[in-house]
Formats: C-alpha cells, structure tokens, sequence
C-alpha cells in the first residue's frame, strides 16, 4: 500500500530553518535525513500504484535517486527498459533526458512508436579515471501527463532490435 | 591558441583556450554580446578579529577578507560534441569542476557544478563561491527574489528604510536567492536561475555571484555548539546554475518560465520489460 503521508510530515518538519540551511546539529541532520528517506519509500509505491492505474500496466518502477551523479542500476544493467516522464506543469514540455548506460549502441522509440534521436556520450567521471556512458534524448511531455518511451540495446544477438518489442504507449 | 565555443541556434558561449573558462555569452537571437568571465573563489572564513570575535559559522557568514582567492586561475577542459548536446567540463582543482552544457533549442547556458570535499587540512574554514564578472555598469544594484515571487531591488550598502552603517563588506550584502539573481545596465540582463536556495550578491559593478558549498572550523556561538563541519572527509555537492541573457524587455518572460520548469521539473521512472496490463478493478 503506497502512502505519502510520512513524506509530507518529513517534509513538514524540514520546513525549520535548520535543515534548510544546515544549521543543525550532526546528530539532527542524520535524523532528518533518515525521516526523508523513510517517508519517500512509501511514496515511491504509492507513485507506481498512480502510474500503474493512469497506464494500465502493472510495472516494477525504478526511482533513481543518483541520476545527478550518473548512477542508475535499471539503465546501465538492462538490454531494454521503458523510461516514464511526469510533467508537473500546466503546459507541455521538452526535457532532455540523460541516463547512465553501458557501452553500445542503443534505440529509442516514442509514445507513438516512432525513433527518436539518441546520442550515447562518453564523457570523463569526477570521481575516477574511467570514463561514463550516457544516453541523451528528448521526451516531449503533455501538461499534467507522462509520456513513455522505450529503449532497446542493440547487440549481435538482437541487431533486428528496430523492431522493439516494447510496446509503446500513447501519452496521457 | 584558439577560440573554443559551444552553440546553438540562440546561444554561443566562447571559452579561453589558455585559461579554460568562460569568456563571453552572446544570444544570437537578439544579438546581444556580453564579455563575461566565471569562475570558483573562496572566502577565508574569520574566526574573529580585532573588531569583533564573532566567527564564521552555521548562523553566521563573516568572511576574514572582503576579495575571495581564486580556487584556480585555470581549468583544465575536455569538449564534447554530439548532435544532442555541446558540453564542455572544466576541472579547476582535485574538489572543483563544471560542465557547461547547451541543447538545441535551449536559450540558456547549463552550469553543473561539483564542488568537494572542501579541503580544510590547512586549518582554514572556507565559503566556496560562483563569480561571474562582466563589464556591464550596474550602478550598485542587483535583483534577487523572495520565494520564487517576487523580485526585490538590492542596492549594495544600503537599506531602503534606515541608514546604514555597513560593518560586514561582503555579508552584509548578501541576500537569500531562492530561484534567481540577476544584475542589468538597462538594456540587457544577466540572470542565472539556481536548483535550491542559495546566497548571493554582487559586490562590484557588473559582478555577480553565489555561494555554493562551506566548511568551518570554529562554532559561531549562536547556540549550535558545533563548528559546519562534515564529519568524515566532507560532503561533494552538485548543482546547477542556468544562465540567461537577454534584453531586459524579454527576460522576465524566460526567467520566470525558465524557473517554473526548474521547480517543477519532470520526473524519470524507470521499469525494466513490458509488465502486465492492470485494472484498477
């Protein structure tokens, strides 16, 4: 059963100055931290159960709370996954989306079913000598809505993959 | 020695080759130009002085000198280009980078900053900023907002309802930021949008900067009895500043779009396979 209740109330009580401008104790801020990471759990099924109904397809979601630092597991370890964008603006948007994959070659298709432009950019890491993968595409969002978009990797063993078995889904 | 850019069809933001950081921005669409050199400083954090003991702390920011030190007077880069998107990264020091980043489309400039740990081996407390310094003539003021609403006139040294005698040169004029800061002469404007609260100024004509990560050593004495130190090695921070030029008519139409999709962005889920059809029934 999802719940976004204890993500409000974290929420509420990181309303207080100190955990906005770090102005707490150690102690307090791992405290903070702990009541947000709590509170999002519950929130983060009941986000699922909300995508599930709006789509009609029952999925395991995957949050990637690292993306900023170009860590996702789903998308740097899957040959074909499906990417879901929310918009929470009253008008449409175009977002880039940019997500850590491994080294190859990979397909995007749209709601429609169309392919959309892709890049896979290899870029420097921060934090070692190796270098990152990154798949970069833009996802135009409905006001309100989500969009889906399918990936597929193409391999030796599935280079037909033009014709993805994903099956895309209209936005809503 | 060569002029390396990035660009699209509204923007193009010119690099110095010999020193790796940002030099100009220019927006082709209204073909504005604007010399603009950006860069990381640090201030020293006080731990008191002769004029007050008042320290830098968790409450209070009271750096010992008012000119921050440069964190690096160059960066090393590394360019990127695809046809999805123009990057380049600058690493200024072993706890300092950024990528500068363009899309298509996009009339702004993507700043993604990576700031930490902070080093504090030598025993000094430090207060990282993002200066950006341009020749624009801006007559003391800069503009910040108040809760992503609405936007305040700054004057550096001054309060619009008492006269002020400013003890504090650099904190004293510093504001909250909670989406944006932005500095203009009247025909162009200079606004940079930010990912979360920050702090920010312009302390000389035509500069204007935000802080962006702090370490420090001594308890400032409000009550907190602990110094703003991570335990551990330190925190790393990412953030993003998004630049914007343009003619002062137009820019409070894209700052203020700019921001709502700031604040509001979309969220990515992501879901292995096809799954199974569902019916809320």
């Amino acid at each position: 059963t999802g719940d976004s209740a204890p993500l409000k109330e974290a929420m509420a009580v990181l309303q207080h100055h100190d955990a906005i401008t770090g102005t707490a104790r150690q102690n307090v801020v791992n405290d903070y931290a702990r009541q947000l990471a709590a509170g999002w759990r519950p929130c983060e099924v009941l986000v699922s159960n909300a995508l599930a109904q709006l789509s009609f397809y029952k999925q395991n979601f995957s949050f990637c709370h690292e993306l900023n630092i170009s860590i996702c597991p789903v998308s740097q370890n899957s040959e074909q996954f499906q990417v879901t964008v929310y918009n929470p603006l009253g008008r449409k948007v175009h977002q880039m989306v940019r997500l850590p994959v491994s080294e190859g070659i990979f397909f995007v298709k749209d709601p429609n079913g169309k392919t959309v432009p892709s890049n896979v950019v290899i870029l420097p890491s921060s934090y070692s000598k190796k270098y990152l993968c990154e798949l970069v595409f833009s996802a135009s969002v409905p006001a309100l809505g989500f969009s889906i978009y399918s990936v597929v990797k193409v391999t030796v063993h599935n280079s037909q993959a033009q014709s993805l078995q994903a099956s895309p889904r209209r936005p809503r | 020695s060569y002029v390396l850019a990035i660009e699209n069809e509204y923007i193009r933001a010119t690099f110095d080759s010999e020193t790796g950081l940002l030099m100009k921005i220019e927006n082709m669409e209204q073909n504005l130009s604007l010399p603009v050199s950006q860069g990381f400083f640090w201030y020293k954090a006080s731990t008191g002085d002769e004029e007050s003991t008042q320290a830098s702390g968790a409450y209070i920011f009271r750096p010992s000198h008012p000119k921050p030190l440069p964190v690096s007077r160059w960066a090393r880069i590394h360019q990127v280009k695809t046809a999805l998107v123009q990057e380049v990264h600058q690493n200024f020091s072993a706890w300092c980078s950024q990528v500068v980043r363009l899309y298509p489309g996009q009339r702004h400039l993507e700043l993604e900053w990576t700031v930490g740990p902070i080093p504090v081996r030598d025993n000094l407390g430090k207060e990282v900023i993002s200066r950006f310094n341009t020749p624009m003539k801006t007559n003391g003021q800069f503009y910040t907002d108040s809760n992503g609403r609405e936007i305040l006139k700054r004057r550096r040294d001054h309060r619009p309802t008492w006269r002020l005698n400013q003890t504090e040169p650099v904190a004293g004029n510093y504001y909250p930021v909670n989406t944006r800061i932005y500095i203009s002469d009247g025909h162009m404007q200079l606004t940079v949008v930010t990912d979360r609260s920050q702090g920010g100024s312009s302390l000389k004509d035509g500069s204007l900067e935000l802080m962006v990560h702090r370490r420090l050593l001594v308890d400032d004495e409000r009550g907190l009895a602990e110094p703003l130190m991570d335990s551990g090695t330190g925190k790393i921070v990412r953030g993003r500043h998004l630049v914007l030029l343009s003619s002062v008519s137009d820019a409070a139409q894209r700052h203020r779009l700019l921001v709502e999709k700031e604040v509001l962005a979309p969220q990515v889920v992501l879901a292995q396979g096809d799954g199974s059809p569902y019916s809320s029934r």
